[in-house]
């Protein structure tokens, strides 16, 4: 279960305070996932009490937008430890849907990654194994074609540790790399932080989604959370 | 693999101090539901009389939401998100599928709180845990009257972390941060976060 809260000291009238939260909550929270499952309880509240002096925020101020913002960072940041903790995970892996034609089909093709657990699976085992990504990306439930043409789409690994090449293409313009540096590959999958990169070459709409690797802890923590 | 387990996740995570919005404080305990006897029950108290505090939410779209999601959305709903001024969170218990009966156990629960601030539907309630158990309303009930009549409230860092911590359930790491940010007008204020999950985690809250 996701339970958690943001408080502040600033008055934010009510509904402005939910616009934010919404907003916040939609490229924060809503975009992790550790397993895949949805719990009865998941909760999100933000508090604003107003004890810092300052004019009411509503949706019409000059700062609305710009608090917005500082609460949509703030949130990710607090809802990626949440991925980091997972439960087993080694791995904080950022799937990074970019070029879509609209937001709604990179969320899709970003969530439908991040919880393949075949894609998980290989990254606790550190296995480039881009054939599952592209799997994922192909039955992710899209309304239609927009934003996925097979011939513009490419598939990286990006490794976060500032070391090169920073890049290891998987799949370029829908063309698969079959002489993919394994070595290379393997150095980046055994980062404790990667990135999947997925370019669909329809649009200018991204989209981020957290997730992690797939380890047998998970399992032996929860064949018994009950009893 | 051998050396990403040995991660010391706290280490990494959890901060060592942080900034604090003015006008609130936290209390937690260990109510004795948890049967580790770690801490199991938080409360978020806005202590700010200047101006009404506003609270919103989002909640999960599971078609069985738990009673205190339920109750929650109906504080939040009756008043408008206005005038909320606290929030219980119990771990150990979801208190989740639990029928009318565990619907009033969350009214109970925020009742307790409301009636120790002096103020009605004024609190927001939260459960994390076990699904299909009962909350054990003795302990939690003690327990939110244990840290009302002896003041354990307080806005210091080990507050908050201990709040942070009473949350919990299979985490390996407490969730907090805290950062302050400067708006147009020079004017400062303080976000603080905390949240706890580690499985059945992708929410799709609305």
């Amino acid at each position: 279960t996701l339970l958690g809260f943001i408080v502040t000291d600033l008055p934010i009238k009510a509904s402005a305070l939910q616009t934010m939260l919404t907003a916040a909550a939609n490229r924060s929270f809503n975009c992790i996932s550790v397993d895949g499952d949805m719990s009865t309880n998941d909760t999100i509240c933000m508090l604003a009490n107003g004890a810092v002096d300052n004019s009411v925020i509503d949706e019409a101020s000059p700062d609305f937008e710009q608090v917005k913002s500082q609460v949509t960072e703030f949130a990710k940041q607090l809802a990626q430890l949440v991925v980091r903790d997972g439960e087993g995970a080694t791995k904080f892996v950022t799937v990074n849907v970019k070029n879509s034609a609209n937001f709604k089909d990179a969320r899709i093709i970003a969530e439908t990654i991040s919880n393949s657990m075949l894609v998980k699976s290989a990254l606790y085992g550190q296995d480039a194994n881009w054939g599952r990504i592209l799997c994922a990306i192909g039955y992710s439930k899209l309304e239609n074609l927009a934003s996925l043409d097979e011939s513009k789409i490419n598939v990286s690994f990006i490794a976060t540790d500032n070391s090169s090449p920073r890049e290891l293409k998987l799949i370029s313009n829908g063309v698969p790399q079959f002489d993919i540096d394994e070595r290379r590959a393997s150095e980046i999958l055994a980062l404790p932080d990667l990135e999947i990169l997925v370019d669909m070459g329809t649009g200018s709409e991204e989209c981020q989604f957290w997730t992690c690797d797939l380890s047998h802890e998970y399992v032996t923590i929860n064949g018994d959370y009950r009893s | 693999q051998k050396a990403a387990k040995t991660v010391d996740k706290y280490s990494l995570y959890v901060p060592k101090s942080g900034v604090f919005p003015k006008g609130f404080e936290v209390a937690s305990l260990a109510s004795g539901v948890k049967k580790n006897g770690n801490r199991d029950l938080g409360i978020i108290l806005n202590t700010n009389k200047s101006r009404p505090s506003n609270a919103a939410a989002v909640f999960t779209t599971n078609r069985f939401k738990a009673a205190p999601v339920l109750v929650s959305r109906q504080v939040l709903d009756s008043g408008s998100g206005e005038g909320v001024n606290a929030i219980v969170v119990n771990s150990g218990c979801a208190n989740a599928v639990t029928g009318e009966l565990g619907m009033q156990d969350a009214q109970n629960v925020a009742g307790q709180v409301n009636t120790h601030i002096g103020k009605q539907n004024s609190t927001l309630v939260m459960s994390t845990g076990v699904i299909g158990q009962r909350l054990q309303m003795d302990k939690i009930s003690k327990g939110i009257n244990t840290l009302f009549d002896q003041k354990q409230f307080g806005s210091d860092f080990d507050s908050w972390l201990n709040l942070a911590k009473s949350i919990c359930t299979t985490d390996t790491f407490p969730k907090l941060i805290s950062s302050k940010f400067q708006l147009s007008n020079g004017t400062e204020y303080t976000l603080t976060g905390i949240s706890k999950g580690a499985g059945m985690i992708c929410p799709n809250m609305a």
